[in-house]
């Protein structure tokens, strides 16, 4: 464990809890893509398949529970006790055309054929482009409320300490892991421009609205 | 070492 990696979970730990206080406390869904929650939860169910088999630290085990516990209450909110407030007309991304060439790539590209190291593998790229069909929705609505940008904005910055955590442990420790690392980089570009938006709006208390 | 692998990340 570093400082980095630290610092990325506990950004990855803030971003779901804003969420799930958004939805909370406004009692509403409105803006929150319910694809891409459902993309989280089949990446955490892929990743943490060893949950039970292969013990790590209680620090692990907890935050993995915490996350798939979480991402599969916030699709019951979404889906179930705030259903009225979901705007599916505008959740439409197409998430098949994510899932086909991620599980068809995890085939191709992996550390080792074998089942658990596919699944794993199939994790972690269907989670760089998980946020797509949350990105997507923004982009059709058109705008995003502040706090769903709080939320985005901790999500993008959880991956992008990782990559800090990666350079670290390659100095450190002289580990490196090019699929991890690749996905991670893909994942982390795709906030940028959110990111831009996010610095030079909302920091300055302005809401975020695409094309103005 | 510990068996260096992205296993033990989140």
């Amino acid at each position: 464990m570093n400082i980095f990696r630290l610092c990325g979970d506990m950004s990855h730990l803030a971003a779901i809890i804003i969420l799930l206080l958004k939805m909370w406390k406004t009692r509403s869904v409105a803006g929150i893509s319910g694809k891409s929650q459902i993309l989280f939860a089949t990446v955490f169910t892929a990743r943490y398949l060893d949950l039970f088999t292969s013990f790590i630290s209680i620090y692990n085990t907890c935050m993995k529970v915490f996350f798939i516990g979480t991402v599969y209450f916030t699709i019951y909110l979404i889906y179930m006790k705030f259903k009225a407030t979901y705007d599916s007309n505008h959740d439409s991304f197409r998430v098949e055309f994510l899932i086909v060439p991620v599980g068809g790539l995890a085939f191709l590209v992996n550390h080792e054929f074998a089942p658990l190291e596919i699944i794993w593998t199939f994790s972690i790229y269907l989670e760089s482009v998980a946020i797509l069909p949350q990105l997507f929705m923004i982009s059709k609505t058109g705008e995003a409320e502040t706090i769903t940008s709080h939320y985005l904005f901790a999500l993008g910055s959880y991956r992008a300490l990782y990559l800090c955590n990666w350079i670290y442990r390659y100095y450190a420790e002289g580990f490196f892991d090019l699929i991890a690392v690749v996905a991670g980089v893909v994942q982390t570009i795709l906030y940028c421009d959110f990111f831009y938006l996010y610095i030079t709006k909302v920091m300055k208390g302005k809401k975020i609205s695409l094309p103005a | 070492a510990t068996e260096q692998s992205s296993k033990d990340e989140l």
